[in-house]
């Protein structure tokens, strides 16, 4: 039975897709079996696996408006190792269409039923909205990874994400739970970045992952060759925090 | 009358509300009467110019649905020197209760009409995405700035985004155009950024600013002092590159 995990935030370019992609290369690294799902009309998730958003058969709009099963839409990333239900513009008329719709927030949770058993793990990348995208992904999963870039725009705006996590926990899915807060983009000669991450331990204690990922090229450079970076250059400070991460997670639950 | 910009790129964190703010800061140091707009639930540009978001009385929710006109909305930034129409997550409302209104497309632009005149240039920071909010921006505009960070996803969503404002163009706003790329929080040491940047002027030629934002802690400091960087350190190498931005603007205009 999966675990479905939302990677979110509604802050912009916090390292949302990063933590998708390379979260996802560094499961299946491990020998789980992983589904990336991109729930962002901008498709960073698609392309950076190297998918090209614009040759999509079918995506994560027929997946929400059930047009189609997930099992007819997962498509596997050979080179990464983990399947992907991808994503692009088109998703942004499934956001009007959606709100029309009876049962518009628990779409998402309906249609990954039948794919559950298939794998370990299950994560989405939201978009950079508190909109109906990334509340069909807050049903829809177990618990919520937050990426947080260390700096005052992405500080601030935590606890109106946070309120809407506790809002969707007490109404539409009880179970959901913050996995954890992971710093990116992180750069320790930087002293805005230590007091916001000071900040972070001291108001959310052990939901802070240990494991932070430095500001590192090779992460940025990754996404244009269509790779995670544990495959465009394993060796990388940025690769190696990814799977440092997975460990964590895998630790955590027992299961390593 | 009022030269209106939209300050927009759906990606997300590429510099928008830091554009915004500091370049209304840098218009109002030449002693021009400057309007910024917050058009993004956010609510960073507010935050950013030192207004409290959650004390608003009223804001560009306000504005959109036209709830009470914009002279009874701005409110004078003293220490900046500008005028701002500030948002908060009440916006989130505006665009679900926009969708179902008639002309929801044109709703900022006929609200600007009653304060034009008494602005020289009138900012709008838009949210990171290509949505209501973002398309009233371009329909009210007479000219976009597209602030870009130079990497793989930034580049590969320009397309769409451009395609967007040649549609509004056509359908809604005839005048519209790009009026320049932004280069931001560029760092020369780092190849990806070096190609990146020879891919926008081998596309844009003379439509990308020869200002380039240089990345810069005190730019992503001021904020947390909620101020712009021009008062929060106008030595500092962001403060100068966004006042010789506007000045290249300015001498673009032929008004300097
Ligand atoms: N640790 C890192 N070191 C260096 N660059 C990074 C790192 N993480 C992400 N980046 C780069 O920073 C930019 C923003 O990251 P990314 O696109 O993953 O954020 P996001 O939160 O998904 O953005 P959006 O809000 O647009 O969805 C991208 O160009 C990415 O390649
Ligand atoms: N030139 C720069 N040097 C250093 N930091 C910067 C620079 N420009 C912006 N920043 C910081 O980078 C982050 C992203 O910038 P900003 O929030 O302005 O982008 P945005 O496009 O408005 O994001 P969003 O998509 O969420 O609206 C902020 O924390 C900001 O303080
Ligand atoms: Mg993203
Ligand atoms: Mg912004």
């Amino acid at each position: 039975m999966a675990r479905i995990i939302a990677i979110t935030n509604q802050k912009g370019g916090v390292g949302k897709t990063t933590t998708s992609v390379n979260l996802a290369a560094s499961f299946a690294a491990t020998k789980r079996r992983v589904l990336l799902i991109d729930l962002d009309p901008q498709g960073n998730a698609t392309m950076g696996s190297g998918t090209d958003k614009k040759q999509l058969r079918s995506s994560s709009f027929e997946l929400l408006l059930q047009e189609s099963p997930p099992e007819k839409i997962v498509r596997k990333v050979e080179a990464a190792g983990y399947w992907l239900i991808g994503a692009n513009s088109d998703l942004t008329g499934a956001e009007v269409a959606l709100l029309e719709e009876i049962g518009r927030e628990v779409r998402l949770r309906g249609a990954l039923e039948a794919v559950r058993d298939r794998f370990d793990y299950i994560l989405i990348d939201c978009p950079p909205a508190l909109n109906i995208l990334t509340v069909n992904a807050l049903v829809a999963a177990d618990t919520v990874i937050i990426p947080m870039q260390c700096e005052y725009y992405a500080l601030e705006g935590l606890s109106a994400l946070v309120d809407t996590i506790k809002k969707i926990k007490k109404l539409l899915n009880p179970g959901l739970r913050i996995e954890g807060l992971l710093r990116t983009m992180y750069d320790p000669r930087n002293n805005l970045a230590l007091q916001v991450s000071q900040q972070l331990t001291r108001h959310f204690g052990d939901q802070v992952y240990n494991t932070v990922i430095p500001r590192n090229v090779r992460l940025a450079e990754a996404p244009s060759h269509g790779l995670p970076a544990l495959l465009y250059d394993k060796q990388s400070r940025g690769a190696m925090a990814y799977l440092s991460l997975a460990g964590e997670i895998l630790r955590a639950e027992g299961r390593t």
